[in-house]
């Protein structure tokens, strides 16, 4: 068993209940600056945890970052955990962490969709919905992030339950998905929303469900392109950056288009280090260059919008 | 437990907006079970699909027929899977 976040194997793949002992962990050691708070139940009744960083202050600006909402993406979920390691033992020792941390608070949602996470472990590893039943359907589960209430049942998703892209009965449908968008109303000041997803080396910003370009098309392609290749120094992995719409698809129902339209204007959306010649078993060996490289990028984000209050 | 013996991964690559549509109406047939990784978008673009080895030859059949390039990027999931649950016990040990 593994005892403690210094002994944790962050370049393995765990079963849900060693990342949650793992986030316990972390809590227990760095307990001055992160905390774990629960925001919600799953379909299936497991805690929907998020873990906090803040050094103090009432309802100071927050960074929202989740991880793993598409169940099958396990390198996402190791990174967050990895990530999470890291912003709080670099705190103090960092500057650009520091400075960070004594000015906003980070919300990291490692497993943003636990049921789904169960499933890949013991029925279906490329399980990437959530697992709710859905009425008058033998089929299962729905796409949490086809279920957001931005242009919610539109292009880019599927209205049949049996589809890996069914967008669910309503917006809002999923629990995984209701908790957190009552999460971000209720604190009511998360300037940035960072959603960590992997295949095929994305960096994306809205819209998914419509093609035209948002009023901060220059400055969200600029911050994306500035964290890209602050990612690309480390192994040179290339990520393509753009507006999800033009960089892969159109896709209606997605977290960062309704965060944008909610105000929060530095949504965006990784989609991390995975050529496909894994599928979306990427080698457990490339856990930590992964996560390493998209510390580089999340963090140039990170000190923007710092720096860039509004 | 859901196995993927057999499964392969293939990356097609559409070539014009014609082929892009023929893929969106490979992706609207649900029998076949399907699972896009990378849905078709636009010409030039991978498109990458898990295709269930039951329905192997008759989506390659598919793709061959309509002149549509396409390469086999996994040839076996579960033998990645089988591979990847080796190291998470050994990892444990």
């Amino acid at each position: 068993k593994e005892r403690g976040s210094r002994s944790f194997n962050y370049g393995a793949y765990h079963p849900l209940e060693s990342i949650y002992q793992a986030m316990d962990d972390l809590v227990a050691e760095h307990s001055e600056i992160v905390s774990k708070q629960q925001i919600g139940e799953s379909y299936e009744q497991r805690p929907l945890y998020v873990l906090k960083f803040s050094t103090g202050g009432k309802n100071r600006p927050a960074i929202w970052i989740d991880a793993g909402i598409h169940a099958r993406e396990w390198v996402t979920h190791a990174t967050a955990l990895w990530t999470a390691k890291k912003m709080a033992s670099d705190y103090g020792q960092d500057p650009s962490v520091t400075s960070l941390l004594n000015t906003m608070d980070v919300f990291l949602m490692v497993v943003a969709n636990p049921d789904g996470y169960v499933f890949t472990h013991t029925k279906n590893r490329m399980w990437r919905k959530t697992r709710s039943k859905t009425p008058d359907s033998s089929c299962i589960g729905v796409d949490p992030n086809r279920n957001w209430d931005a242009g919610f049942g539109g292009p880019g998703a599927s209205d049949n339950p049996c589809s890996d892209s069914y967008h669910g009965p309503k917006p809002n449908s999923e629990v995984e998905v209701r908790s957190i968008v009552e999460f971000i109303k209720s604190h009511g000041n998360v300037k940035a929303f960072l959603s960590i997803h992997s295949y095929s080396q994305l960096l994306m910003f809205p819209y998914g469900y419509q093609c035209s370009e948002i009023n901060d098309y220059a400055e969200l392609d600029d911050v994306a392109q500035a964290a890209a290749n602050a990612l690309a120094s480390l192994y040179g992995t290339q990520y393509r950056v753009g507006p999800i719409c033009s960089v892969i698809y159109q896709a209606s129902g997605g977290s960062i288009d309704w965060t944008y339209d909610y105000g929060i204007k530095y949504s965006l959306a990784f989609e991390l280090r995975d050529t496909g010649h894994y599928g979306f078993l990427l080698p457990a060996n490339q856990i930590i260059p992964t996560a390493q490289e998209t510390w580089l990028g999340l963090k140039t984000i990170l000190e923007y919008v710092r720096d860039h209050p509004y | 437990l859901e196995t993927f013996a057999g499964d392969q991964v293939l990356r097609v690559e559409p070539c014009n907006e014609a082929q892009v549509r023929l893929l969106k109406q490979l992706q609207a047939r649900e029998p076949l079970q399907l699972d896009f990784w990378r849905s078709p978008a636009n010409a030039n673009e991978a498109v990458d699909i898990r295709v269930p080895f039951a329905c192997l030859q008759d989506v390659k059949v598919f793709l061959e027929s309509r002149q549509i390039k396409y390469s086999i990027l996994i040839e076996d999931v579960q033998a990645l899977i089988d591979e990847e649950t080796r190291e998470m016990n050994l990892s444990e040990r």
